[in-house]
Order: C-alpha cells, then structure tokens, then sequence
C-alpha cells in the first residue's frame, strides 16, 4: 500500500493552498480541515479513495469557487469517516 | 458610482451558503468539546 499517499499530500496542500484564499472570512476552516486530515487514519491517506475526492474537488473549487464550503464539507465529512477513534479517558 | 456585482458573490449559492453553516457549527462544537 501507500501507493497514493506522495500524491494524496500534494492534491490536499494544493487544495489548501486554494481554500485559504477563498475562506478569508472564516480563518478557522482551514486549520479545522487541516486536524480532520492528520486524525485520519494512514491507510486511508494513502488511499486511491482519497485521491479520487481529492482529484474530484479541487478541480470542481477551481470551476465554481463560489461553492468551496460545499467541497471543504464534503472532505471534511469524507476525512471524519476515516478518522482514527482516539478517546483518552481524563485523569481526574 | 455604484458598481453591479453579478457573479462575485460568493453567499449567493443556496448550497454553498448551507455547507458552510454546517461547517462553521461543527468547527464550533468541536472547540467547545476540547
């Protein structure tokens, strides 16, 4: 496996790169979108899946920038299925 | 003069304007939960 993953982490910082721009009103999307991409699992980073919605909305952003949080949604949705359950029990 | 904006507008878009209050709650909850 891991196939994918060089050009997965390329695909989203270009994604990134782009969404800053359009998200200046919101600056807490991107950091948001950023940690639901490091809780997600490595298999999945590395995954043709991944790559096929990264492909799929970066190239629909550039084509209708005015509907980037429908995009920035869905790869949120899509990353949090993914996501690695790390609930640690509070020490009281 | 004032200026007429018609593809500018980036809350213009029914879905776009819906995605992005789900995402903002979310971002919300998440902060309140940490």
């Amino acid at each position: 496996g891991g196939g994918h993953r060089a050009e997965n982490e390329r695909l989203f910082g270009e994604f990134l790169e782009l969404c800053t721009h359009l998200t200046e009103d919101h600056p807490e999307v991107i950091p948001f979108l950023c940690s639901r991409h490091q809780k997600a699992t490595s298999s999945f980073l590395a995954s043709a899946e991944l790559h096929n919605v990264l492909s799929r909305c970066l190239s629909r952003v550039r084509l209708r920038r005015n509907k980037v949080y429908v995009y920035i949604n869905e790869l949120c949705t899509t990353l949090k299925a993914h996501t690695l359950r790390r609930k640690l029990p509070l020490a009281s | 003069v004032p200026m007429e904006e018609e593809e500018d507008d980036d809350d213009d878009d029914p879905e776009n304007r819906i995605a992005k209050k789900m995402l903002l709650e979310e971002i919300k909850a998440n902060l309140s939960s940490d």
